[in-house]
């Protein structure tokens, strides 16, 4: 564990939490691609499957659980609770998300690490992980105005495998047969999808404006 | 066996 990978590790757990709030504090998922939120649910599952048999550390197993659990108790809360689910844009979230699911499969089964059940999985869940946001991002662009939460959401979600790219440069350098080119590649196309997105988001901060994506 | 068999990452 390194300092850049712990901090990934909790920006991605505040983006989690600020999501939480949001649709806690303001019983609506307004702005939320509920796509997107069912693909982070898959690629948790699909990651963490090891999560019984392959003993890490109390640290490791007690984020899977909570990165599992959130996941899908935000796709209930969206699809299942009677208020929260009013709000979902639905006519807006249209994105086709399981082309993206079908390619990352198609894709998980020509490259990984090696053609077992778990490792096509694991690339599955890394390629899935750095496409899933493209229905979010294109339900801000349609929905023009972002609130604060949601835009905070989104923030620390980019910023956090952003983290892990310094994680990965850093154990290259200091372990010797350090090699998730999967993970690498994979980070850098996910942290790329979000660049507009910062470039707006710090525009908006600098002028201390309303975030305005352009349609 | 090697760290990078082992997924130690989230």
């Amino acid at each position: 564990m390194n300092i850049f990978r712990f901090l990934g590790d909790m920006t991605h757990l505040i983006s989690i939490l600020i999501l939480l709030l949001k649709i806690y504090a303001t019983k609506s998922c307004s702005g939320i691609s509920l796509k997107t939120q069912e693909l982070y649910a898959l690629v948790f599952l699909a990651r963490y499957l090891d999560l019984f048999t392959d003993f890490i550390s109390v640290y490791n197993s007690v984020m899977k659980v909570v990165f599992i659990a959130s996941s899908l108790a935000i796709v209930w809360c969206m699809r299942r609770h009677r208020v929260v689910r009013r709000s979902y844009d639905k006519e807006l979230d249209t994105f086709r998300h399981y082309f993206l699911v079908a390619a990352c499969l198609a894709l998980a089964l020509l490259v990984q690490e090696k053609f077992t059940f778990l490792e096509v999985l694991w690339a599955f869940s890394i390629y899935l992980e750095a496409v899933a946001i493209l229905p979010q991002l294109v339900l801000l662009q349609r929905s023009g105005n972002v609130d604060n939460l949601t835009g905070q959401y989104v923030f620390f979600l980019g910023a956090y495998r952003a983290f892990y790219i310094l994680n990965w440069i850093y154990r290259y350098f200091t372990e010797t047969h350090f090699s998730r080119w999967i993970s690498c590649v994979s980070g850098l196309v996910q942290t790329a999808l979000y660049a507009d997105f910062f470039y707006y988001y710090f525009i908006s901060w600098k002028n201390n404006s309303k975030l305005q994506l352009p349609a | 066996n090697s760290t990078n068999d082992v997924k130690d990452e989230l």
